[in-house]
Order: C-alpha cells, then sequence, then structure tokens
C-alpha cells in the first residue's frame, strides 16, 4: 500500500491506515470489485491514566491503574476496534456465478482501549 | 503476500470460509456483469458512511437481502415438438443453484431473457408472441398436465424481459441444488389461423436468473430486532 505520510506516529491507540489489495493475497482473479479496500487496523498504547479520547471502559481504568503498579503482574488493556463498517463485494463464485455479497465488520473505524 | 503466499492452505480456507466460499474461485469462463449488480455496488460504495448501519435490504428490488446472485443458464434448445413451426423457440433452462447455503432464506428471483434483435416479433403484424414457462424435470421436459409459471403475451419482445419468479419459486425457501424450467414462445393465432412461425429462434441471446437471498447473518439479526 502506498506509504502513509511521514508523521511522529502517536503512541496512543488509535485507527492506523491499512490498505488491503486483493492482487496482494492472489484474489484478483475472482473478485471483480473493489480491486481493494482501506481495511485499516487499530495499534497504540492504553496508558495511565486513560485519557477520555481513548473511548475506554471502566474495567480497563482500572486494569490501567493496577499496570502502573505492577506492570509485571497486570498487562495494559489492549488497544482493539470498538466500531467497524461493511463492504459489498462483486465476484465469481465456484459456479462462475456473479455474486455481490454485503459483508459486516471489514472496516475499523474506531479503536477503544479494553 | 507473505502471508497467504506461504500458507496458502489452512488460513486462506479460513479467510475463504468466512466470506461464505468453500474453496478459492477460480472462473474458468467468467460472464459478463449485470449492469444491475455494477448499480448496487457502486450506490452502495458511494453511500457507506463509517457506523452507517446498513440493513440487510436491496433497495434496487425493494426486498430484504444481502447476497445478490446472477446463475447463466446452462440449458440447451429443444425440438420443438409437433405440429412443426407451432412454436418459435423452446428451450430447456437449466440452473445450477448449488452455491445457495444451508439457512439461506429466497427473497427475490428474477428471470431475465436478452434477444439479439432490438424487439422479437412474429412474422405477421397485429400478432402476439406467447411466451410460457413451465417447471421442467432435469430431463428437460414439461411435467405433463402441470400449468405454466408464467404465461404472457406480448406485441414484440424487447431486447431484455425480465420475468418475476419470486412467487412461483414458494418465496422464502431457497430452491434445491438445482432449477430447471421449459420456456416456450409461439406466435398466437387468433384462433381461426393457424399459428404462422415467427422470428426464429436465433434472436433469443441468452438468460440468466438473478436471486437475492437472505444470509443466516442477516436472518439471525432481524429475529433479533
Amino acid at each position: 500500500s502506498p506509504p502513509s505520510p511521514p508523521l511522529t506516529p502517536s503512541p496512543l491507540c488509535k485507527p492506523r491506515r491499512l490498505y488491503i489489495s486483493f492482487s496482494d493475497v492472489g484474489w484478483e482473479n475472482w473478485i471483480i470489485a473493489p480491486q481493494g479496500y482501506l481495511a485499516n487496523y487499530c495499534g497504540g498504547d492504553c496508558p495511565f491514566p486513560l485519557a477520555a479520547e481513548l473511548n475506554s471502559t471502566n474495567h480497563a481504568v482500572l486494569q490501567t491503574m493496577v499496570h502502573s503498579l505492577d506492570p509485571q503482574g497486570t498487562p495494559q488493556p489492549c488497544c482493539v476496534p470498538v466500531r467497524l463498517s461493511p463492504i459489498s463485494i462483486l465476484y465469481y463464485d465456484n459456479s462462475d456465478n456473479v455474486v455481490l455479497r454485503h459483508y459486516e465488520d471489514m472496516v475499523v473505524d474506531e479503536c477503544g482501549c479494553r | 503476500s507473505p502471508v497467504l503466499a506461504a500458507a496458502p492452505g489452512p488460513q486462506e480456507r479460513i479467510l475463504l470460509r468466512s466470506l461464505g466460499l468453500s474453496a478459492k474461485p477460480s472462473p474458468s469462463s467468467p460472464g459478463p456483469v449485470p449492469p444491475v449488480l455494477w448499480r448496487i455496488f457502486h450506490k452502495r460504495r458511494t453511500l457507506a458512511r463509517p457506523g452507517e448501519p446498513q440493513s440487510c435490504r436491496v433497495e434496487e428490488f425493494h426486498v430484504p437481502g444481502d447476497i445478490v446472485r446472477v446463475f447463466a443458464d446452462r440449458g440447451r434448445f429443444l425440438p420443438e415438438g409437433q405440429p412443426p413451426g407451432r412454436l418459435c423457440l423452446r428451450k430447456l433452462l437449466f440452473f445450477n443453484l448449488s452455491a445457495l447455503e444451508e439457512g439461506e432464506r429466497l427473497t427475490m428471483a428474477q428471470l431475465e431473457l436478452r434477444f439479439h434483435h432490438n424487439s422479437y416479433q412474429p412474422a405477421s403484424p397485429g400478432q402476439v408472441l406467447e411466451l410460457r414457462l413451465y417447471r421442467a424435470s432435469p430431463g428437460g421436459l414439461p411435467r405433463p398436465g402441470r400449468s405454466p409459471l408464467v404465461e404472457r403475451s406480448f406485441v414484440q419482445l424487447r431486447k431484455s424481459l425480465p420475468l418475476d419468479l419470486s412467487a412461483a419459486l414458494k418465496d422464502g425457501a431457497a430452491p434445491g441444488s438445482n432449477l430447471a424450467l421449459v420456456l416456450e414462445i409461439s406466435a398466437g393465432g387468433d384462433g381461426g389461423t393457424p399459428r404462422s412461425p415467427c422470428g426464429s429462434s436465433d434472436a433469443f441471446a441468452a438468460t440468466s436468473l438473478l436471486l437475492v437471498t437472505l444470509g443466516p447473518r442477516c436472518r439471525a439479526a432481524r429475529g433479533r430486532r
């Protein structure tokens, strides 16, 4: 995928750019459209004290506190997708039929600490 | 890519299964993509906003559904039967529906007949073309005594003729592993004069069957609601 702009990546949990090109995974001969799509992924830290914009649960807040007291014993919360959106894919199936199918949870829109 | 190239087996199979495919398709004779599917695809792409709750509906057909498939006809032309010249065209339409998965519910079925010429009409003006569609046995013969699924008269047939089969295919139940129909087109007489042969069957181009189904995921979501 095209190199993302050289920004200093924020260490905090947030969506990161991931473009999936179907030709990169060898699927271009049966997927008609799209040729690829922006799927993104979640990456970054959930440090103590969890800031409000990190979209975290009460449990994650407590976990970061315990982690700050006992880093070896308790890990930080994880940075995971909390809101995803669907895409539609147009493709040929195993019997050469043309299929338009709607797939949920294919794009990461928002991440959070859990 | 390193991931799938290194282990095309298990990982790719898991990915494909999550996409509803038993194996990686390798289209041998891919047909053209029907314009209606492109329209739906592009409309969904432009309308899709992050987080927009996408309903399990195909707005273009005003039916519930999250999977739209177009099946190509694998049937053959049939002998016209007696008396000769009674029919312009008699064809077995055969659709392999084995791609339908367990738990899918059929919500719409549309047969599309396509003709080469812009209009397919009887030899003499004023006559009508009669079109009948029967359910057939896989051997290609109409089941005796069965009334036609569809019976229509036309002054002429346009380049493309959609026929709604939703009710005929028992709406709600996905058909078995294949569907066999017999299509007959004849030049209607006015009762007195015998039917005369009409435009030859080479005006007929192709047929395809468009099915909209509600996949298990959508059915579960609708059930919860």
